[in-house]
């Protein structure tokens, strides 16, 4: 699941960070 | 002491659900009455989308990083405004994981669990949300500087105007519940902490926290709407609405995909991908 869901997993992780279109 | 908790967790979910959605039912509703300095600007065909190019982008100075202006730079109509709609999915999606980090209970879950409850659980949780932006004439877009039309909308070339009139189908149903932002926040956390996702490893876990949430919103709403009886289980049906759809959705997005000169946000890519 980690590697297929990077960026859920990072915005998990991280307080709120931003996510570029 | 059991209710005392009850009525604790609603009140911390709300003060969560004020924290991290930035556009309340509250606000929304009036930005949609028109009873703000600055009524949002309407854009019910191409001229108007052109003209928000200039007036939102006036607004939006300072954010290089909003979606709707980079997406009115691009050529096709209704490529700008698909990419309009997916950043709007995806800020609602960090959101949304804000929000769910706030849940008690959330956090301790195992990482893997927390990851498939967001991936089934925040397009549910998006389109309840999307429904306190509408009413049966449109949709507040841009923090609720612009308004789209539901008729321009539906005007678009197919597969695109099927897009959203199946979410103002839901939203005019949903609405007519009268739900205010305490109950929407209870609502949203019982979408996301759900125990029967496909693939959860602890659903005891989850389904005692979704236990209490349930209860919590029962107990709720029985306070804040004490003349709908039957308020609680009409939510619990939308549940099972809500569910399909957001089967219909990702299958309609996995066709633009296909078959349409698009692109799709790595974060969607990643929550569409094996997902029903």
């Amino acid at each position: 699941l980690k590697e297929k869901h990077k960026i859920l997993h990072r915005l998990l992780q991280n307080s709120t960070s931003p996510v570029d279109l | 002491t059991q209710l005392a908790d009850l009525k604790t967790l609603a009140r911390q979910l709300h003060e969560a659900y004020l924290r991290h959605f930035h556009l309340s039912k509250a606000k929304a509703r009036i930005f949609l009455a028109g009873k703000t300095s600055t009524p949002p600007f309407v854009i019910h065909d191409l001229d108007t989308l052109q003209q928000a190019q200039q007036i939102l982008a006036t607004h939006m100075q300072g954010d290089e990083k909003d979606g709707l202006v980079s997406a009115l730079q691009e050529r096709e109509t209704e490529s700008r405004l698909f990419r309009c709609c997916q950043h709007t999915s995806v800020e609602t999606v960090t959101q949304l994981t804000e929000f769910a980090k706030a849940v008690p209970g959330f956090a301790n879950l195992d990482l893997n669990d927390q990851v498939t409850l967001l991936k089934y659980g925040v397009h549910e949780a998006f389109f309840t949300l999307l429904a306190s932006c509408m009413n049966k004439d449109g949709l507040l877009v841009a923090h609720g500087k612009g308004f789209i039309t539901r008729e321009f909308l539906k005007s678009l070339r197919r597969p695109f105007s099927d897009l959203l009139e199946p979410k103002f189908q839901f939203a005019m149903c949903f609405n007519a519940l009268q739900l205010d932002d305490s109950d929407l926040a209870l609502f949203v956390a019982a979408i996301i902490c759900c125990g029967d996702r496909p693939g959860l490893a602890n659903v005891s876990h989850i389904e005692f926290i979704q236990e209490s949430i349930i209860h919590a919103l029962q107990l709720h709403l029985q306070a804040n709407h004490p003349d709908n009886t039957f308020l609680f289980p009409k939510l619990l049906q939308k549940l099972a609405d809500l569910r399909q759809l957001v089967t219909e959705h990702a299958q309609l997005v996995q066709d633009i995909k296909k078959t349409q000169d698009t692109s799709l946000h790595p974060l969607l890519q990643e929550i569409y991908k094996d997902m029903y």
